[in-house]
């Protein structure tokens, strides 16, 4: 942060777009600088309203060498832009240097890009020293804009001084990385915790709620808790399953007739796409869970009260499908929320209700809580 | 004048600049040209590198040069923004 922290004492700030850049389309620039503003949005307690006329907290305009600050810009390259911490009059302020050459992709100088550093400091943020953070001084024209996500010194520089995000009851105000604290005291272990889905990752097991997850690993008991967003930011919160099939060494996540796919930290391209691909009929435009089975080569979906079985040697849905839940699974609720393999057993998610569930018993051994696996 | 001479001289002016702006070096041209080896400056060009996760030689090498010829914003790295 800047020297003696200044922040703003509210946590709706006002922003006005004075004038534009010949560069770029109007619509581009608002929009880059709607999306600059979201990145902090997203993980603040902060909402942004733009004005159109007079003294806004955010003032962001274009101008060329001396622009009445004393502090002139110095014609193309170099310095592109620079802005003010919060405060009133001047301070807040980000002025770009309209000598650079501002472009939507990164032909040129990519005005989200560097939108997105400059209303870093808007808010209070000083520059890092952490090469992969936003808030680095240097322009990092390689930086893959699809993927672009705020590092975690970042989001902890900019939750130094506002907090987390608000959030619902049930997931509480967290932070975004591991944690040390009490489980007592953390959401996780609130008895009426849901998850949207559960998947594994190359042998560790991802627990998904909202725009958050829990990563729990055998080498450590204690689960870590993230923004989903800050490793995958092309991934939607809210997903409604997720499964991985170990031998595509991929992950596979659901939202809505959607699919992504990741490998690791990467995004596999070519995606999302319909789930429609996978041979669902259009009937189905949500998926409640999946699994992927390695030994079969089969992954299960779960949709209201059926699943269908898809065979990833063939690439295709099994014929004999959808079937019923509770015929080959008794004693499990229709609507699952989400499932997962683990030492020969199913677990079902369903609400704050966990399902263990032999499949050579054909029945359910354990009823859990579903945060059980974090040690609450 | 020689070739390299000049070089340096103009990758020196560079220096000033960017530690004067971005490092808060006082500025002080006589004492910056006279005294480029001296502790103080060299400790400014340290702190720069160190900052920026450049190898913390104290000298102008050519990562350094080639990192303060980089856009970049307009804030200082230390100190306030007045």
């Amino acid at each position: 942060t800047f020297p003696g922290s200044p922040k703003w004492r509210k946590n709706h700030i006002s922003y006005r777009i004075v004038n534009y850049t010949l560069d770029l389309p109007r619509e581009s620039v608002d929009s880059a600088i709607e999306r600059a503003l979201k990145v902090w949005e997203e993980v603040t307690p902060l909402t942004f309203s733009r004005i159109s006329e007079g003294e806004a907290d955010i003032m962001i305009s274009f101008a060329v060498e001396e622009h009445g600050d004393f502090i002139p810009f110095d014609g193309p390259g170099m310095v592109l832009a620079h802005a003010y911490a919060p405060g009133p009059g001047i301070n807040g302020d980000a002025h770009f240097d309209d000598d650079e050459r501002w472009t939507d992709d990164v032909t040129g100088t990519n005005l989200f890009l560097v939108a997105a550093h400059e209303l870093g400091h808007s808010l209070g943020l000083f520059h890092s020293a952490n090469a992969e953070a936003l808030m680095y001084p240097v322009y990092k024209s390689s930086t893959d804009l699809a993927r672009f996500h705020l590092s975690q010194d970042d989001v902890d520089g900019i939750q130094s001084l506002y907090g987390p995000p608000t959030e619902s009851p049930d997931v509480l105000v967290v932070p975004t990385k591991s944690n040390s604290l009490d489980p007592e005291t953390l959401p996780m272990c609130s008895s009426a915790l849901s998850f949207d889905a559960v998947s594994t990752l190359r042998g560790e097991v991802l627990f998904f709620k909202d725009r958050h997850f829990w990563r729990k690993s055998l080498r450590t008991p204690e689960p870590g808790f993230y923004l989903i967003s800050s490793f995958w930011p092309s991934l939607p919160s809210n997903m409604d399953a997720a499964y991985e099939v170990t031998n595509r060494d991929t992950v596979f996540i659901l939202k809505g007739n959607q699919i992504w796919a990741i490998r690791g930290h990467e995004e596999l391209a070519g995606y999302p796409k319909s789930i429609h691909t996978l041979g669902l009929p259009e009937t189905v435009q949500k998926i409640d869970a999946a699994i992927s089975l390695k030994d079969q080569k089969k992954t299960y979906f779960f949709v209201e009260d059926k699943f269908w079985r898809y065979d990833e040697t063939r690439q295709l849905m099994d014929k004999g499908f959808p079937r019923l839940i509770t015929d080959d699974f008794p004693g499990i609720e229709p609507q699952v929320d989400a499932v997962l393999h683990a030492f020969g057993f199913f677990y079902f998610f369903c609400g704050s209700s966990q399902f263990e569930f032999d499949p050579n018993a054909r029945t359910v051994t354990h009823t859990l809580k579903s945060n059980s696996w974090l040690l609450c | 004048y020689p070739l390299h001479g000049s070089e340096e001289d103009a990758g020196m002016e560079v220096l000033q600049k960017y530690l004067e702006n971005y490092y808060g070096l006082e500025k002080d041209v006589k004492q910056f040209t006279k005294k480029k080896d001296s502790s103080p400056v060299v400790k400014k060009i340290q702190e720069m590198q160190k900052f920026l996760g450049l190898k913390m030689t104290g000298k102008l090498d050519s990562n350094t040069m080639e990192l303060m010829h980089k856009p970049r914003c307009g804030v200082p790295d230390v100190g306030g923004f007045s």
